[in-house]
């Protein structure tokens, strides 16, 4: 069963003496239903990695970073989950989001989406769904209705959605949202 | 067509032995 895009699956693991891109590592990539579980199968659950590692999902030619052309003018939805929802609730969100992803789960939209990426960290594990264009308001917000309904959020529950471009200019990663749902 | 799958559909495969 063919995917409608080939995803590649990246691993970073934090090594302070290297370089950032340097921890980054391409695993594998995925066209088809079947190989898309069973790459999920061999690899870790996200709970499992230690603080520091990520895993990232995108559509093969994006790199998993701000600086590339297909992410740079975009931004991110993001989850953030307190710490104990790590061993609760995060490998299904995260499932779910890759669910999203290879299921072309956004109409048109899809085609907007990059990526997603999971942070895993002791402070808060962070899941963020990246596209490629932040300015375009009824795309951004139409992936964001659908993903925050998908990962079953109740409607208490904000989430941002931050452009790439405003997150490089704050060290503390905080950028404003430029959205929210 | 584009090749979209619902999170059912997909989920129906996760145990599937592959082919790869």
């Amino acid at each position: 069963h063919p995917l409608q895009d080939r995803w590649a699956l990246w691993f970073f693991k934090s090594d302070q003496s290297r370089a950032w891109k340097d921890n980054l590592h391409l695993v594998t990539k995925v066209n088809t239903v079947e190989d898309f579980w069973a790459m999920y199968r061999h690899i870790q659950l996200a709970s499992k990695l230690s603080s520091g590692c990520d895993y990232a999902l995108f559509k093969d030619g994006i790199e998993p970073m701000w600086e590339d052309s297909r992410n740079k003018r975009g931004g991110r939805w993001l989850v953030s989950l307190a710490k104990q929802q790590r061993h609760s609730e995060l490998d299904h969100l995260w499932l779910e989001t890759l669910l999203c992803l290879i299921g072309e789960s956004f109409e048109e939209h899809s085609r907007e989406v990059c990526g997603a990426v999971i942070n895993i960290r002791t402070k808060g594990d962070k899941i963020a769904l990246w596209t490629s264009e932040a300015e375009n308001q009824a795309g951004v917000l139409y992936i964001g209705r659908v993903y925050k309904k998908r990962l079953g959020l109740s409607m208490k529950t904000i989430i941002g959605y931050q452009a790439h471009a405003d997150s490089a200019t704050k060290s503390n990663s905080l950028a404003k949202n430029k959205f929210v749902v | 067509g584009k090749k979209q799958y619902d999170r059912e559909f997909l989920l129906d495969f996760q145990f599937m032995p592959a082919c790869i």
